[in-house]
This record gives structure tokens, sequence and C-alpha cells, in this order.
């Protein structure tokens, strides 16, 4: 089914 | 001073009616331009990004920038207050810590005014770089909340899967499995009511249901609703609120383990 992934593995924090 | 009306109350109440079972606290960052919002859910999967732009109030002035920390909740009972019709004023001081809420009805025979106090919010803020995705999707925003809210009987997860041949989306589950395929729209009489699909690669991804439910409360800001995917990046749920801004869903995929 897969892992959640966060949205921190994609973007970087400002 | 910060001050910015709107002449219909119900923008906003959908609006915190789209992001509230989201996020408990966000910060709202206001300028020239308007009034922005960037926050991610608690557990870091979805972020919410809107915009409402100076031009779409009935009056917006915004002397100095203005960053308020809101409790949704709160911000939620308040605007519980106003009757559709009425108009909404917000309205702080430079460097307050507090907000005014004022609604008028339409003849102005009953004014109210609610205050709030502000929070001092230290959120994470991510940098999100613009990006040419491989598929979007347009759609009737009613059909894609239909959607979500039927497959997520059967199963946790959703794929959305774009090809050329159109969009499908499928889940399976304990009771069995399910799967929706839509064609991009044939002669389009009502744009509304089209389904548009443009494609450069074909891409599939993964997602979890609830968060795609939470993401249809925007349903009445806007008819349609636009996906974006690209392989290996969250996908973009964008409501455009007309006249005004949008709101944007971010949504980390689900991942090989």
């Amino acid at each position: 089914k897969g892992k959640q992934a966060t949205l921190m593995n994609f973007f970087k924090k400002k | 001073m910060f001050e910015a009306r709107l002449l219909k109350s119900s923008i906003l109440k959908k609006v915190l009616e789209a992001i509230k079972d989201l996020l408990t606290q966000a910060t709202f960052d206001c300028d020239d331009n308007g009034i922005q919002l960037q926050a991610m859910d608690n557990s870091h999967v979805a972020l919410v990004s809107l915009l409402l732009r100076a031009d779409g109030f009935d009056k917006y002035r915004c002397d100095r920038n203005v960053t308020m920390g809101m409790n949704l909740g709160s911000m939620t009972k308040i605007l519980k207050c106003a009757g559709d019709k009425d108009t909404v004023t917000m309205k702080a001081q430079d460097n307050a810590d507090t907000v005014t809420f004022v609604f008028e009805s339409p003849n102005q025979e009953k004014v109210s005014d609610y205050e709030m106090k502000l929070m001092n919010l230290d959120l994470e803020h991510l940098g999100i770089p613009e990006t040419e995705y491989s598929c979007t999707i347009r759609m009737p925003s009613a059909e894609f909340a239909r959607m979500c809210r039927d497959l997520s009987q059967f199963g946790e997860s959703i794929v959305i899967s774009c090809t050329k041949e159109g969009v499908k989306f499928s889940t399976s589950g304990d009771i069995g499995s399910a799967n929706i395929k839509l064609a991009q729209t044939a002669s389009i009489d009502k744009e509304d009511e089209a389904v548009i699909i443009e494609m450069d690669e074909p891409v599939t991804l993964t997602f979890a249901c609830q968060y795609l439910n939470y993401f249809t409360k925007a349903t009445s800001l806007s008819p349609q609703v636009q996906l974006s995917m690209s392989a290996d990046v969250p996908l973009v749920v964008e409501y455009r609120i007309p006249d005004i801004g949008h709101i944007r869903y971010y949504l980390a995929p689900k991942i090989e383990e």
C-alpha cells in the first residue's frame, strides 16, 4: 500500500 | 492599520470551512497585495495555501504588513455569528494583539463586532518551487467530491492514474475494489461542467483518502477543481475562488516502502 511521505520529503523549510 | 471588507461574509465562512478540518491554527499574512496563509496539518502530510487578493475585497487597506496568528476554532465560532448576507470587515491596528470582525446586515440595521485575541504562532513555512506538472485535470468540484466520498468507502488510499486515455481513480480494501474512469469532455458547452485533461507524461500516484476528503470541504468555493500531478511530487488540488483568489492544497503521496 505504501508508506505516507511528508511534505518535507519534497519541499525545503523556509 | 489593517482593514479588509467583504460584501459577502459567506466567502470567509466557506474559506474557514475549507481549512478548519486540516488546521487548528494558522497565520494570516496581510500586506498590500492581500491576505495569504500557508500552513501544514499536524502530521506535515498536507499543506494549505490560501490567497485572497486585495482587489477582490470591497475595501482593503494595509499600511504595514500585519501577521495575525489565529485559532481557527475561535474564528469559526465568530463567523457563525455572521449572516450569509452580512458584510464582514476585519480590522487590526499595527502590532495589535487582537483582530476585530464587524458584521453588518444588508440594511445596516444590525451591526455587531467581535474582538478575538491573536496568537504568537511560530509555524514552519515551506518553500514551494514553481513546478511544471506532467498532468493537469480540471473537473467539476462536486464530481471530485462525489468520487472521493464514494471511493473512500472501499479503501484508505486512492490511486490516481492519468494517461492519454483519461484519468482513473482506484481503490481497494476488505470488501473489494472500485475504479472510476473519467474521459475528457467531448464537446465543451458549459466550462464549469467540463472534464479537461492535459497530459505530457503519464503519472500514477497514491494518496490517502482522508486528506482528499478534507480538501473537498472547499467544494462550495468553486464550481471547478484542478488536480496537478507529476511523478514523485506532492499533488496540488486547486479551487479558484471567483474574483478574489484561490485555495491550494498540497498532499504528499504514499511511497514504496
